[in-house]
């Protein structure tokens, strides 16, 4: 079970739909300060049902959708895709390949779509805690958050590791 | 659930004894079970070396005994204690941004050897790690990269020479971000990393 | 105190205008009061430049009418805008980690220039910086070093280039700290950056 | 007013006396991770009166004295003396140098000195305040805390220009 794609439209500094396909090994994205490499870890996070705005630096989960820049007028919503590869069976799913989708629009309406299919934010929870990526996994380390594991409590940790378990 | 927990526990902490000592050369360290109402252990200096391997011991029968009493496994914390080459051991908190760093990259990597997720993202972990720490971080990227997907995010040149696959992300006087990608074949990479240690 | 505070501020706005430029070249920045009560001014993008000049003239003449009301001043903060080159101005929270860092270093010389004191510690202030941007911090150093001391804590050799003096801190096997100092004769710094900037 | 020598004695790891002596200009002190860089960061703050060991990373303020290490036994009290160079008088006292110390041993025992004699913390401080240094003055960032100026509420920020002001 690996990462397939990450397509992101209307999110953050992507008003374009930009598709990332990434490969097995060590993915590498570099770039200058402010260039967007953050943008792409918090669609991420924000793709597998992140809710709080704070947790993707934003303080209201609107926040995300682009925001206009110097000819460019602001977006209408944001759109950022998930693909999964389930060749190896790991997720007790039937599909080959598995989409995760979220859009939010500027007047606060959202969704959620699984291989097309509209479900709720329970649903994509659940896909992703087959796999040990759910909220407490820590499969994410955004920027500046790799040390809150050693300053964390204790109980903290051990959410994390009953969350891979 | 609670079966996998003590299961995954005990995996990841072998594998945290063993990464210690990768990333702390001549040090050591290990995760221990706590019950939440223990206040921290008073942490003095110049514990001689035989009273603290006793009590080491004590620890570990007390640790077993706490994980038999099932019912108050609520009240459980993993602890992590960390022993610098050289130091004795300190408050987690006294140590440095660079010893912070690797230690919670070795957890990270110890609860992953138990348990791999299908991938990780890293986003600038490495900013507080100096040249020797850098090595020794991508040296564990490098070794567990069949395991599962690492995506590092990083504005460091280092870090670059151990990537399977490059992106490139910037970003114009528009506001716009862009990204192009190029995926190294394996003797690329390894020329590249032979050049990036030659220089 | 209360009058020191105005003057100060006012100081410290104007340069902040201009540092903010020199740090985020093509874009720009200011320092507002701003009243507690006063929530986040919803930022939404999009804003024709037209709309954002008078809103900023009329948030100026509100300032100022705010200043005049000292009764509240217990109320009034300080409010940081930032607009990176080509970019409409977000909240400062969705600046990336380096635009975070510059902007704070900016504040802190804008404050420095209108009342410095004596001495700065900065301990790795450049960790989330790329190389352009620990160009312009270390710029920044230079040409304001007749001003105070600044005493940088740092693992990065850029860093390094931008001293007079050196102080090399080692820890033996024994975790005991050694430190050796070194004053870099002017030439000798001069030499050192060139030396840096070729390589 | 400059800043002349720092002398750490039995502090974080500097069991011996050990002096730094500061020039004008930009003075870079480097190192490994680990070495002791912050440390003597950690030491300016204590010396200028810091009142919350978690502000230099102990839990309690025991916490800074050595604790020992292989071949070397624990220290049992702290010290640290920093130097002022006030021949320019910016100070309003009749010294050329101010020098302050303050000391911490393991039972908890502690004083302050300004020119070798003892004083409070009070005296310490308005001594500090009257050049700018004073608590919120921000003259000192630690390690991880630069983003703090931007991720602060706006009344933080207008304290630290009252403290400078
Ligand atoms: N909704 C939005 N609309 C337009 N631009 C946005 C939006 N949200 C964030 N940005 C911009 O994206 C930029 C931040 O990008 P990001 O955090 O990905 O940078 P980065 O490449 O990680 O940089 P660094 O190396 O400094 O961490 C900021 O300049 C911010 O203004
Ligand atoms: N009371 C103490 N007794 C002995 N050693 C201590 C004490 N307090 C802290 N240390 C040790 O000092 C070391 C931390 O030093 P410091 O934070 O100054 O490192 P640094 O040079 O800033 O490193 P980095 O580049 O990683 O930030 C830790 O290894 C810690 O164990
Ligand atoms: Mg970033
Ligand atoms: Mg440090």
């Amino acid at each position: 079970m690996h990462l397939k794609s990450l397509t992101l439209k209307g999110f953050k500094s992507f008003p374009d739909r930009t598709k990332l396909a990434f490969g097995p090994g060590v993915s590498v994205v570099v770039g200058p300060n402010g260039s967007g490499k953050s943008n792409v870890t918090d669609a991420v996070l924000w793709a597998m049902g992140e809710q709080s705005p704070l947790a993707i630096r934003g303080q209201s989960m609107q926040d995300v959708i682009f925001g206009g820049g110097h000819g460019r007028k602001a977006s209408q919503s944001a759109e950022v895709e998930l693909v999964l590869d389930n060749s190896d069976g790991t997720l007790e799913m039937e599909f080959a390949e598995v989409s995760i989708m979220r859009r939010l629009d500027r007047n606060g309406d959202g969704e959620y779509r699984l291989n097309g299919a509209r479900c709720r934010l329970a649903d994509v929870l659940e896909v992703l805690s087959d796999t040990g990526l759910g909220k407490e996994s820590h499969s994410v380390i955004s920027q500046g958050r790799v040390e809150a594991i050693v300053t964390s409590k204790p109980k903290d940790r051990r959410l994390l590791i009953e969350e891979a378990a | 659930i609670r079966e996998t927990f003590e299961e995954t526990f005990a995996a990841a902490a072998r594998n945290f004894e063993q990464l210690a000592q990768q990333v702390f050369p001549g040090g050591r360290g290990r995760l221990r079970l706590v019950r939440e109402d223990a206040g921290p252990r008073p942490v003095l200096g110049g514990q001689s070396a035989d009273a603290s391997e006793a009590e080491a011991a004590a620890d570990a029968a007390e640790a077993d005994a706490d994980v038999e009493e099932r019912d108050d496994e609520d009240l459980h914390g993993v602890e992590i204690e960390i022993t610098p080459a050289g130091k004795s051991m300190k408050r987690l908190t006294l140590l440095s941004g660079g010893e912070k760093s690797m230690t919670a990259l070795a957890f990270l990597f110890a609860v992953f050897l138990a348990k791999p997720c299908p991938f990780y993202i890293l986003d600038e972990v490495e900013a507080a790690l100096d040249d020797l720490n850098i090595d020794r971080f991508l040296r564990l990227l490098r070794s567990y990269r069949e395991h599962a997907q690492f995506i590092v995010v990083t504005h460091q040149k280092r870090t670059m020479e151990a990537a399977d696959s490059l992106y490139g992300v910037s970003m114009g006087g528009d506001g716009i971000s862009k990204v192009i990608s190029r995926r190294l074949p394996p003797e690329q990479a390894a020329e590249a990393e032979t050049a990036g240690s030659a220089a």
